[in-house]
């Protein structure tokens, strides 16, 4: 079973 | 031309830890068929959730660009070394963020 895609949270600028 | 080839193309995730968390950045990998003479086209392939972060190593299409894919030499250039490398530069900048849950 292949790891779901994940993404970091948008860093606040 | 407008001839079509039929490519192999490898769809996965790369673990990336970023800022101490490991995240799973999805990519697509794309073999010509003068692989392994020429490097894969690379793509990262964001779900709906993400938005890709253009940047040195990522286009709007998120086209994947890296040193190690310009400079390919086989046999030294191989699939394994490419991961290892977009594992190291996606560490330093992840192509894709997650969309802000509004």
């Amino acid at each position: 079973k292949s790891p779901t895609p994940s993404a970091p949270a948008p860093v606040s600028l | 031309d407008g001839s079509t080839k039929e490519l192999l193309s490898l769809t996965g995730t790369v673990p990336v830890n970023y800022r101490g968390n490991v995240y799973n950045i999805p990519i697509c990998l794309w073999l010509l068929d003068t692989y392994p003479y020429n490097p894969p086209i690379c793509f990262v392939k964001p779900t709906s959730a993400m938005m890709i972060k253009t940047g040195k190593h990522v286009d709007a299409n998120g086209k994947i660009y890296l040193p190690y894919l310009h400079e390919w030499k086989p046999p030294q250039s191989e699939l394994l070394g490419l991961i290892q490398v977009m594992i190291v530069v996606f560490g330093e900048e992840p192509p894709v963020f997650s969309r802000p849950t509004t």
